[in-house]
């Protein structure tokens, strides 16, 4: 069926924090997003799998002139929660295609992936809304990955 | 700030999917999703969290009806790239805060995941774009979650 895929959209100017074997019960998101939320950080992605074992990993995206600020919160989060670890990556980027309703979102994910997959780029976060397909990858290939999807689409480049 | 916080989303007809330990490499996305869409099979949440040692976990969400088709193929897809495991669960419930923006963000989560910890709900997966805060649960804890953040947010059940 038609895809109505109106457009790809990036931003560099994220940072992904990731804080790993955090105890999979009610009340650790809380724990850790709280304090994030607290000062005042801005927070776009949130990403978090299944639990394998009793424990999962949590991962967000703040600005990255934020990120300093958010990477010693997480520390003393991942102190007191005694998690597995906690990192960051100041590298990334984030590339989204916009459109497409749940009927052709496994159809517009697949072709993103697709067209990633052809350049060799790396999906390093995937996170869906039904009308965007949201991945993040090392940044230095934004401007290939930005130039593919809109092959991939049949899109032209702003 | 002040967060327009416009309602809460739910469903349960939902089922969700995931293969683990599956390569971190490029192309396994789209290895895994690919013979789903290609089944005509409709996808909702796709969340992959940051890779460890290589190697990393995806959930998809479809719908319950479609439950069936997606183990097999995932399955295959599981054997073909010698993933650890696949499973499914087909007793989730899908709940989601709609609105705010990327500044309200952070809180506007953190008071969703507040709600559903006080009521003792574990959230099993994570998944949000700008304007949507998605969470997956045990669907049994449904209607209390409904009920908790309607009040949270001051919101009036529908
Ligand atoms: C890991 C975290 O999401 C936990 N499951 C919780 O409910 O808060
Ligand atoms: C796991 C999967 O997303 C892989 N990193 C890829 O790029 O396809």
């Amino acid at each position: 069926e038609e895809v109505l895929v109106r457009g790809v959209a990036f931003n560099r100017d994220e940072a992904q924090l990731t804080i790993t074997g955090v105890p999979d019960q009610p009340g650790v998101a809380h724990k850790i997003l709280g304090p994030i939320s607290d000062a005042n950080i801005e927070v776009d992605m949130i990403v978090q799998n299944i639990g394998t074992d009793g424990a999962t990993d949590f991962t967000f995206t703040v600005h990255r002139n934020e990120l300093e600020q958010a990477k010693n919160i997480l520390a003393e989060t991942g102190k007191s929660l005694g998690a597995k670890n906690w990192s960051s990556d100041d590298k990334i980027a984030k590339i989204s295609i916009i459109g497409g309703g749940m009927r052709s979102h496994a159809g517009v994910a697949t072709q993103m992936f697709e067209a990633l997959a052809k350049e060799n780029i790396n999906i390093q976060l995937i996170s869906t809304s039904e009308i965007k397909v949201s991945v993040v990858i090392d940044e230095k290939y934004l401007e290939l990955a930005v130039r593919s999807l809109h092959e991939a689409f049949d899109l032209h480049e702003a």
